[in-house]
């Protein structure tokens, strides 16, 4: 799977 | 950003208020786990380290300050201000079992062998066994205060929520981050006989009390 974009939850 | 992932948010803020306030205006921790606090801290500091490199938003950055914040006066609070008042004769769990396993499995299972990306993953499976102390700590006094029990519900309910977020960015936007899933499934979990007795005790206005 794609990796996981920008961590944007917190 | 999604109503349940901005419920989740909200129920979690409300956690770490509830418990600060409960501490701050009882002037007392009793019934409170102190590691369990302490774990939680080092979640936000491992996990947000990227407050000031990276801007995501305003929400972003200032829910990330104001958990940090609160999480730490909550531990200050537990172990300067108010420490006569900490029952350590009922905080035992070991911490230990908790970092040390969470750490290695850091190392060995993240999406990126960095140090932001490690201490990311780290924060992760910390979180989904933070509550441990406090869930031990309740169940080797058999009772808590209805505050506290308040506090766990918010607390338990904010992964909970995070999850069906989840499950709508994967169908929407077919984002998914499985190491944040699987720790949020095993978070929520734990909670599960939790709710259970908050919503058939407390909720009917008895005293959350475990059987003994």
């Amino acid at each position: 799977y794609d990796l996981p974009q920008l961590k944007d939850e917190l | 950003m999604n109503i349940f992932r901005l419920l989740g948010d909200l129920s979690h803020l409300l956690a770490i208020i509830i418990l600060l306030l409960k501490i701050w205006r009882t002037r007392s921790c009793a019934g409170v786990s102190g590691k369990s606090q302490i774990l939680f801290a080092l979640v936000f500091t491992t996990r947000y380290l990227d407050l000031f490199t990276n801007f995501i938003s305003m929400y972003n950055s200032a829910m990330k300050l104001i958990y940090l914040v609160c999480s730490y006066a909550t531990v200050f609070l537990m172990y300067f201000k108010f420490k006569a008042t900490y029952d350590s004769n009922h905080d035992t769990f070991r911490m230990e079992f908790l970092v040390v396993p969470v750490g290695g499995l850091a190392f060995l299972v993240n999406h990126d062998f960095t140090p932001l990306e490690i201490l990311w993953t780290f924060s992760i499976y910390l979180e989904a066994v933070a509550i441990l102390p406090q869930l031990f700590m309740i169940s080797k006094t058999g009772e808590a205060e209805t505050i506290t029990s308040h506090y766990l519900f918010a607390l338990g309910s904010y992964r909970a929520l995070y999850i069906v977020n989840w499950v709508f960015r994967f169908y929407t936007e077919g984002f998914f981050d499985l190491i944040a899933i699987v720790a949020g499934c095993v978070q929520t979990i734990l909670y599960c006989d939790f709710f259970y007795l908050y919503i058939t005790k407390v909720l009917k206005g008895k005293q959350l009390t475990l059987p003994a």
